[in-house]
């Protein structure tokens, strides 16, 4: 399973940030946990969040399989996944 | 460095380096390999306190401890959980886990746009002269994301999201990936963030030409940067038996192991194949028969295996030394390196006419080598690199790419203490600066060049300095000739080199600056289609289109590039040009119609009463006349002339406010 999984950068939509959590951060990694069905400290050893990004744009990046970054599209406030690339130096 | 600023007629007395305070107090962020802090090019000998917006740190890691940044190199970040999400741990053997360069780019990078002054340098005797960055007393901040594998968007984004908060002005970003949607390309995208706030990101626009359609960072809020030679070389003449002369190029620093002008057995490596290889022509590794190949100079083909390493297979042979032949994309281009063997690069021409004398001579075919060192004042020059990557823009094409070109060819800078300057495993020659080829190493002139005018005018948008950069760059090279480009010897047009070589003294005063809102680019954004999540993502829900009928090619850019399709016989855009000159001036419109085009400008004349006033003006591009009759005959219209080039300058007499215009048929 853990071959499965692809780094996504995910796009949020954080004025959809449910007032239960208490901060971006806490919501994307409690989103992550929820889709990847694991306690909250064990989703976020395997699945992250890697970053949060709070200034160019908002959303995070984090490891998941194809289906649990589709399921995370279906909750309110995320928006776009798109999978990690590696450019090379100019 | 040690030449690219008096090529680019940077003077200490007058025009943009005392006006800007050689970029004072300017923070440059650049995303690249790290830093090799040792280098004298980071030292802070004459710099005041560090701004009190800085919010940036300097963070530790393997090798690195925070107390390696000062008042000059004032932050270090690194970023690799996106590399080790996808590849597993680093191997720390290997790479430094921390902002320390081990790879050499990004203090090559770093040096070349902010570098200090560092008196005498060279690489083994080449280039030798004061090294000085564009931007010498800006500050630097380093952001490490380039590992091993390459560079992956999650930890760019990282880097972008950091270096905007921690308070750079200038982003600078010599790397790229495959073209991709908008939203989907994390330079794009962490790029327009910048842009929103106030940064002026610059990248390179990558090195696959002289393909068509090949730049990269296409986005128009990124500063998009092509490369050309400078009027420096490093001749390596080559004598063959008959007495026919070559000019070559070469960094070889070492012995040579013959007499000046002693002529050496000439062998091609394609007839000295080991067990028939049919790669021997490339000079592969075990690919060469030792036997055939002992004491003598091997001519190799350029590609597939590095242009250093294919020296290294030829030495491993017994060979005495290589000439290396470029290929016939690569043309003319001559890119100097530091081989590990005597060799020296010379032109495809070069290359086919040295191969018809071998298969003229067979055995007796001979040469001589020679290193001369550096020599200056090369014509013509600037030339476009043949690397450089092309346009047209495949995103969208209404917006000219590359933007502008700058010096990337044979650029010394400082380097890595790690490993020597060909990069190879068996290069053990640690040197403090080395030459490198690339739009890479133009992307950062450019940087610090923005730096200056940043500095100078701290209100202006990132789009005023680039405006500013573009209209004021030149078309001409040092003989007053069109610029050339490497690939074929002809003229260059602007798919190759943008707007045109950068002019910093002139981008000082430039009269007057296209001028772009973060409104007009997301109305740009909805013109491509973008609206509900993928327009979010950029606007962060802050910004709506505002104008449905907006079209690309109606953003405020300043360059034209124009796409007729095949019913269309005119199209008409628009433009605002703001005065950042004198209060009073009255400017003149220049046309130089693109072949089969009939332009009309309306007003012809702008005349200004007030400082930053605004003026549009309106341009109707129309099919001529004969060339719709030629096109309705099938003459035109063809591969050979679907593109026309042509321009459009407003003029005070004083200023030369000049904008590129690419036609696509």
């Amino acid at each position: 399973q853990h071959e499965d999984l692809l780094t996504y950068i995910v796009h949020a939509s954080t004025n959809q940030k449910p007032p239960v959590f208490s901060s971006t951060a806490h919501w994307y990694a409690a989103s992550i946990a929820s889709v990847t069905g694991l306690p909250l400290h064990l989703s976020l050893a395997r699945h992250g969040p890697l970053y949060t990004y709070q200034t160019v744009f908002h959303g995070f990046s984090a490891k998941l399989t194809p289906a649990q970054s589709s399921s995370l599209l279906l909750r309110p406030g995320f928006v776009l996944a798109v999978q990690d690339k590696v450019l090379q130096l100019h | 460095t040690t030449h690219t600023p008096v090529f680019l007629h940077l003077t200490p007395s007058d025009g943009v380096l005392p006006s800007s305070g050689y970029g004072h107090d300017v923070i440059v962020g650049v995303i690249d390999t790290g830093i090799w802090p040792e280098r004298p090019s980071f030292n802070d000998g004459r710099f005041d306190e560090v701004p009190s917006r800085w919010k940036g740190e300097c963070e530790e890691g393997t090798d690195f401890n925070s107390s390696f940044c000062n008042k000059k190199f004032i932050g270090a970040r690194y970023f690799y959980k996106g590399y080790e999400a996808a590849k597993g741990p680093m191997d720390e053997s290997a790479e430094s886990k921390s902002p320390r360069d081990t790879e050499g780019h990004g203090t090559h990078t770093s040096s070349t746009a902010v570098g200090d002054f560092v008196a005498n340098v060279s690489l083994f005797g080449y280039a030798s002269g004061d090294a000085r960055g564009m931007a010498m007393d800006a500050r630097l901040a380093v952001y490490k994301v380039c590992w091993e594998p390459g560079c992956y968007d999650s930890d760019i984004l990282a880097a972008f999201d950091s270096a905007v908060a921690d308070g750079v002005d200038i982003i600078s970003l010599s790397v790229g990936g495959d073209i991709v949607p908008l939203y989907k390309d994390s330079i794009a995208l962490g790029s327009y963030g910048a842009m929103e706030q106030g940064v002026l990101v610059s990248c390179s626009a990558g090195n696959s030409g002289p393909s068509a359609g090949s730049v990269r960072n296409v986005a128009p809020w990124v500063l998009t940067v092509a490369a050309s030679s400078i009027d420096r070389t490093f001749p390596a003449p080559i004598v063959l038996g008959d007495g026919s002369s070559y000019e070559g190029i070469s960094l070889y620093g070492g012995m040579s192991f013959w007499e000046e002008g002693e002529q050496l057995p000439l062998v091609y490596a394609g007839d000295a194949a080991l067990n028939g290889s049919e790669s021997a022509y490339l000079c592969e590794t075990d690919t060469l028969d030792p036997g055939l190949v002992q004491g003598k100079l091997v001519l190799c083909e350029r590609g597939s295996n590095a242009r250093v390493a294919k020296g290294y297979v030829v030495k491993a042979a017994g060979g005495m030394g290589m000439i290396l032949a470029n290929t016939f994309e690569s043309g003319a281009e001559l890119i100097a390196d530091s081989h590990l063997i005597p060799a020296a690069l010379v032109s495809f021409e070069d290359g086919v006419a040295i191969k018809k004398y071998i298969s003229s001579y067979t055995s007796n075919a001979t040469a001589s080598m020679e290193f001369k060192g550096t020599k200056l004042g090369v014509t013509p020059a600037p030339t476009m690199a043949a690397f450089s990557s092309r346009g047209p823009n495949l995103l969208p094409p209404e917006i000219l790419k590359p933007d502008i070109t700058a010096p990337g060819l044979n650029i010394l800078a400082a380097y890595t203490g790690k490993v020597g300057p060909t990069g190879l495993d068996g290069d053990d020659r640690l040197v403090d600066f080395s030459i490198m080829s690339g739009t890479s190493m133009s992307c950062p002139h450019v940087s610090g060049l923005a730096a200056l005018l940043k500095a100078v005018y701290p209100g202006w948008s990132p789009a005023a300095i680039k405006s500013a950069l573009m209209t004021t760059s030149s078309i001409l090279d040092n003989t007053g000739e069109s610029i050339k480009d490497l690939f074929d010897g002809e003229a260059a047009d602007p798919f190759a080199y943008g707007a045109g070589h950068v002019n910093p003294t002139a981008a000082l005063d430039p009269g007057l600056v296209y001028d772009l809102s973060v409104q007009d680019y997301v109305n740009f954004l909805c013109s491509l289609g973008y609206k509900d999540a993928y327009l979010q993502i950029f606007t962060k829900g802050k910004y709506e289109c505002t104008n449905e009928l907006f079209r690309a090619r109606d953003l405020n850019y300043p360059s034209f590039a124009l796409v007729f399709n095949k019913d269309e016989e005119n199209v008409t855009v628009t433009r605002s040009v703001t005065n950042v000159g004198d209060a009073n001036a009255t400017y003149t419109v220049q046309v130089v119609a693109p072949a089969g085009m009939n332009i009309t400008v309306e007003p012809e004349v702008l005349e200004f009463n007030e400082e930053n006033s605004i003026l549009n003006y309106k341009v109707k591009f129309q099919i001529s006349l004969d060339a719709q009759l030629q096109s309705l005959a099938g003459i035109i219209r063809t591969a050979s002339t679907e593109h026309a080039f042509g321009s459009l300058t407003w003029t005070d007499g004083v200023h030369k406010v000049r904008s590129p215009i690419a036609i696509t048929y």
